[in-house]
């Protein structure tokens, strides 16, 4: 059996075959394969499974095509609002982050949760103080929005009230999506 | 949701998860990816892993921490266990799926969706991207 490695997964809310914008699923490939080389050459070099993990995890928040970082869909109020945590194995210590509106890459805010406090899970306004507190730059809300994902919010929306006038649409892709992001 | 889990060369294991959430949430809602033991969870005595789906329902089975339990407590190999708890989501009406690695390299990706975007790298093989089903 292998002495090392990784399994990353960028989501399992994945767009129908049939209705995948041509070159989306190249771009996906690219970009897991990207993301999967991050983390196997941490490991390659004998460093540690949690540095695999963020590296591996940054690539993905940094690509507009996945659920998280940049790319992240909208909330009701049209914000990007992002969770991360992450666990050590040998230790079991854990971090975790929720409800991040200005840290770019939330899974690094969770590992210094978990190096560099006594607490497990720190959320909104004060897990961004931390942040601060570490030196952390803070970035607009809008780096993180995409205009792929505020066509969705704006047809979840318009569903949404059209369900609410008693309107129904027969597709469920706006369920998958609504409950996917 | 993005997610990774990984064994290093001194055998040990470790597994994040980060997410934007659902859209159009309102309330401050909050799902399984930054909730450990529901989204996310390593021990090396087990596995690590990493889940993604409704969130309501992965939070509701501890589908993470549920996993490494089985294998703990029964002795159960991974891939089992995984498709056991991805079972328990499906039976409840939620659709998801996790990636998890053991301490032997063994690995599960399972998923009861239409498909996961999920890879894997593992030392001495070639690595693999995969889409649907």
């Amino acid at each position: 059996l292998p002495r090392f490695g990784l399994v990353l997964h960028g989501g399992a809310g994945v767009i129908e075959r049939q209705n995948m914008p041509p070159g989306r699923e190249a771009e996906i490939r690219q970009q897991l394969n990207e993301a999967l080389a991050a983390g196997y050459q941490v490991l390659a070099k004998g460093g540690p499974a949690i540095e695999a993990v963020a590296a591996t995890i940054n690539v993905l928040e940094d690509s507009p095509l996945f659920n998280a970082g940049r790319g992240a869909v909208l909330n009701a109020a049209g914000q990007c609002e992002l969770d991360a945590s992450i666990m050590n194995g040998n230790t079991l210590a854990a971090g975790a982050v929720a409800g991040l509106q200005h840290i770019k890459n939330p899974i690094n805010l969770a590992r210094d949760v978990m190096t560099k406090s006594s607490h497990v899970m720190l959320i909104g306004e004060g897990a961004e103080q931390f942040a601060q507190s570490l030196g952390y730059a803070l970035v607009p809300n809008e780096y993180f929005q995409t205009e792929f994902r505020r066509e969705q919010l704006k047809k979840i929306q318009a569903r949404e009230k059209a369900a609410q006038t008693g309107v129904r649409h027969t597709s469920d892709y706006f369920d998958r999506q609504s409950r996917w992001g | 949701t993005v997610g990774c889990a990984a064994l290093d060369q001194q055998g040990n294991l470790a597994a994040g998860t980060s997410t934007g959430g659902m859209a159009n949430k309102k309330y401050g809602r909050v799902g399984d990816a930054p909730i450990i033991g529901a989204g996310n969870y390593a021990n090396n005595a087990t596995c690590a892993l990493s889940a993604t789906g409704d969130g309501e329902y992965f939070m509701r089975l501890n589908v993470a921490h549920d996993v490494s339990a089985q294998m703990e407590y029964r002795g159960v190999p991974l891939h089992t266990a995984a498709a056991a708890s991805i079972a328990k989501v499906g039976k409840l009406g939620g659709t998801g799926g996790v990636v998890a690695i053991d301490r032997q390299g063994n690995i599960a990706m399972e998923f009861n969706s239409l498909g996961m975007y999920r890879a894997a790298h593992l030392a001495g093989q070639p690595a693999f991207v995969a889409i649907y089903r």
